[in-house]
């Protein structure tokens, strides 16, 4: 039944030369809806049909080409990614037939293309792509980290860009938490994790240290860095503003937290020179815990990642990034919040 | 962890820094 049900999959009954891709569209369309929930069912069953599903190399190859056609309609290409996610993230634990059945690495590195590429891909597309990517990178390893950071192209400078410039909140929040799994995952000492931890607080600087939604980006890109580097795409010269902390998402936010804790966290191997600003860091972070101190599950959420990255820069620089009368400050606003949100925090704890 | 928990640990590592 399941080799009927791909059929129209696996024949590729898509006409390519048409911009509709002809009468068989709409059928193949189907199969593919079957085949998401197939691959997506529990237990035994689930496994055996994702083995099956990506035993079978045709069909395989057709997702793949649905995935980077840009006549195919658009709910199609989100299909064949969350089926090639689903089959590729599962035979990781179980049976890595996937990587022999044509393209496993293939896919990761065409995703990576889909989620950087902001000129070729709808936006709705690279959130798919980058919610994909970010799945594969957090259940993966480090066979996974290095497959996307050594993609050709300069990877890690695309993903802290996305994360900085980009107007999609999914892609922003995919890239932060694909950044944060790399450093997590990749523990070659080499170039690119240089590359990655610094690119990386480079970023968080200037979100987290400049952003007091007064100035444009050109003027934070000074502040900050004192240097504007050559090869940045210039979009911070057209007046592009970077958001500021007060108006950014919840998950956002705890994303971005979340991140700059690890880099600290996860820093045995290399030397992170404090690039941040102490004193408007710590302002800022105070500014935010004061705004976001009530007591709702985002809050809570976002205050918990504030302590947990404020620990990992404490015991990375034995305190010596923290010497400033700010952190006073910032303490005494999250030891208050922490009490605003006793009840909702032990709650948590519990049902968890 | 609670925040409180996250709290106390960073009042105590600054506090030995």
């Amino acid at each position: 039944l399941v080799s009927k049900i791909m059929a129209p999959v696996t024949s590729d009954l898509l006409d390519h030369t048409t911009d509709d891709h002809g009468t068989w569209c709409e059928v193949v369309g189907r199969s593919m809806e079957v085949m998401s929930h197939l691959s997506g069912a529990q237990g035994e069953t689930g496994a055996k049909l994702r083995h099956e599903i990506s035993s079978c190399t045709e069909a395989i190859r057709t997702l793949s080409r649905i995935l980077g056609c840009n006549k195919c309609k658009e709910e199609m290409r989100q299909r064949a990614i969350w089926i090639l996610t689903r089959l590729y993230t599962d035979t990781i634990g179980i049976s890595g037939s996937f990587e022999y059945s044509c393209c496993g690495e293939d896919f990761v590195r065409m995703l990576v293309n889909i989620f950087t590429q902001d000129n070729e891909y709808s936006s709705s597309i690279r959130g798919y792509a980058g919610e994909a990517l970010s799945n594969i990178c957090f259940l993966g390893g480090i066979s996974d980290a290095t497959l996307i950071i050594q993609t050709s192209g300069d990877v890690i400078n695309s993903l802290t860009q996305v994360l900085l410039h980009e107007e999609n909140e999914t892609c922003r929040q995919a890239s932060a938490e694909i950044l944060e799994c790399l450093c997590t995952h990749y523990t070659k000492d080499d170039e690119y994790l240089h590359k990655l931890k610094k690119a990386i607080l480079k970023v968080i600087g200037k979100i987290l240290c400049c952003g007091d939604g007064t100035h444009n980006g050109e003027d934070i890109e000074s502040q900050c860095d004192g240097t504007q580097e050559n090869n940045e795409p210039n979009k911070d010269a057209q007046g592009f503003q970077v958001e500021t902390l007060s108006t950014m998402s919840s998950n956002l936010l705890s994303s971005l937290l979340c991140l700059c804790g690890t880099v600290y966290n996860t820093s045995s191997v290399i030397d992170l020179r404090p690039q941040l600003d102490a004193s408007s860091f710590l302002n800022n972070l105070r500014d935010m815990v004061v705004k976001r101190s009530g007591p709702t599950v985002e809050n809570l959420s976002v205050c918990k990642a504030a302590g947990n990255m404020v620990i990992s820069m404490l015991k990375y620089y034995s305190g010596g990034f923290f010497k400033e009368d700010n952190f006073g400050s910032l303490i005494e606003v999250l030891s208050s919040a922490s009490k605003k949100m006793l009840d909702l925090d032990y709650s948590m704890v519990c049902s968890s | 962890r609670t925040l409180l928990s996250l709290v106390r640990e960073a009042k105590e590592l600054h506090a030995m820094a």
